[in-house]
C-alpha cells in the first residue's frame, strides 16, 4: 500500500462559526505540515523521523495547544507533556511536566533513545533536557494573549477546558471531575 | 493537543503526540498523551495518536485497545477505531491512526477534529468538521 500519514491538531467543541481569522491559521499549518510530511516520505524518511518533524512544526505554531501556544494550568503556568513510539520496535519515550522545552516531541525521542527508561517527568526530564542541550526558552515564550483569556474564562465558569471548548456562563460547581480535570 | 502517524515505505510505522494539556488543570496533572497505550500507541499493526479529555481517554486505554481490536479480533483499521471511539462518552476523544496495510482512520466523537492526511497513492484531506 505504499507510505501513508496522518495528522491532528485537537478535537473538540470546535463551533462551524470560527471565524476564518481562527481558522485559517491553523487550517495554513495542517496543510503545511502534511506537505512536509509527504515530501519526507517521498524522500524515504523513516517513519519515527517524519512524525517527529510534523510535531515539531505544529508544537512551534503558536495556534495550536501544543508548545508554543500551549494551554495555562490553575497557577498560569504551562506544563507541557509529549510522547513518541516506534511501531516495529515498540520503543517509546515520554515526557511531562515541561515549562522551558521548545519541542517536547524531541525530548521524548532522547528518553527513548539516550536513557533506560520510557517517561521523565518534571523537574528530572528538565535536567535532562540541559543536558541534552536542546532549545530551551523561559517559559514565558510559550504563554499567548489568546491562552491567558481562555484561563480567565475557564476559572470565571470555574471548570477545565479540553481543546476549543467555547465560553459559557458560569457553572454552579458539580460534584464531577469537571472542576479539577 | 496535535499529533502524527506514519508508515513509510518500508512498512515501518510510528506515532508521535504533544500537548499543553487540559485549560486550567491543576499544577502536576498528567494526561493521555505521554501515557503509553491511552493516548499513544503503536505496534507493528497499528500506529495510534489519540486527542481530547485525558482522563476519558487514559480509563479507556484508547490507543492501545485500537491495536487490540485488530490484533485478537480481526478488524481491520477503520472498524476498530470507530468502535473504540464510540465506548469513549461523548464529546471526549478523537484520533488519527494508520496500519500497516497504510490504511488511514481519522475519527472522532467530538463536533470537529482539525486533521490532514495523505497515502501514497495519492489520496488527501484536510479538514475539521465532519464532511
Amino acid at each position: 500500500m505504499g507510505w501513508a500519514i496522518a495528522l491532528h491538531g485537537g478535537a473538540g467543541d470546535i463551533p462551524r462559526s470560527l471565524p476564518p481569522e481562527r481558522r485559517e491559521p491553523r487550517m495554513a499549518t495542517l496543510r503545511r505540515s502534511l506537505d512536509l510530511a509527504v515530501a519526507a516520505l517521498q524522500a524515504g524518511r523513516t517513519a519515527l523521523d517524519v512524525v517527529e518533524l510534523v510535531v515539531r512544526e505544529l508544537e512551534n505554531c503558536p495556534h495550536f495547544n501544543a508548545g508554543k501556544g500551549s494551554v495555562l494550568t490553575s497557577d498560569g503556568t504551562v506544563e507541557m507533556e509529549a510522547s513518541i513510539m516506534d511501531g516495529n520496535t515498540m520503543s517509546c519515550g515520554a515526557v511531562s511536566g515541561l515549562s522551558t522545552v521548545v519541542n517536547a516531541i524531541s525530548l521524548s525521542r532522547l528518553v527513548m533513545e539516550k536513557t533506560p527508561h520510557i517517561y521523565l517527568g518534571f523537574h528530572g526530564a528538565e535536567a535532562f533536557a540541559r543536558d541534552q542541550g536542546v532549545e530551551t526558552r523561559d517559559p514565558s515564550h510559550f504563554i499567548t494573549d489568546e491562552n491567558i483569556e481562555r484561563l480567565r474564562q475557564a476559572k470565571q465558569a470555574n471548570r477545565v477546558q479540553i481543546d476549543y471548548t467555547q465560553p459559557m456562563k458560569a457553572q454552579p460547581p458539580t460534584d464531577d471531575n469537571s472542576r479539577i480535570g | 493537543t496535535v499529533g502524527c502517524v506514519a508508515i513509510d515505505s518500508s512498512g515501518n510505522l510510528a506515532t508521535a503526540t504533544s500537548t499543553g494539556g487540559l485549560v486550567n488543570k491543576m499544577a502536576g496533572r498528567i494526561g493521555d498523551t505521554p501515557i503509553i497505550g491511552a493516548g499513544t500507541y503503536a505496534n507493528p499493526l497499528c500506529a495510534v495518536s489519540a486527542t481530547g479529555k485525558g482522563e476519558s481517554i487514559i480509563r479507556h486505554t484508547v490507543a492501545r485497545d485500537v491495536a487490540v481490536l485488530m490484533e485478537h479480533r480481526g478488524l481491520p483499521l477503520k472498524e476498530a477505531a470507530a468502535r473504540v471511539v464510540a465506548d469513549v462518552p461523548r464529546g471526549d476523544v478523537g484520533l488519527v491512526a494508520v496500519s500497516a496495510a497504510g490504511e488511514v482512520s481519522m475519527v472522532y466523537n467530538t463536533a470537529g477534529m482539525f486533521r490532514a492526511c495523505a497515502t501514497e497513492d495519492g489520496y488527501s484531506e484536510v479538514g475539521i468538521w465532519p464532511e
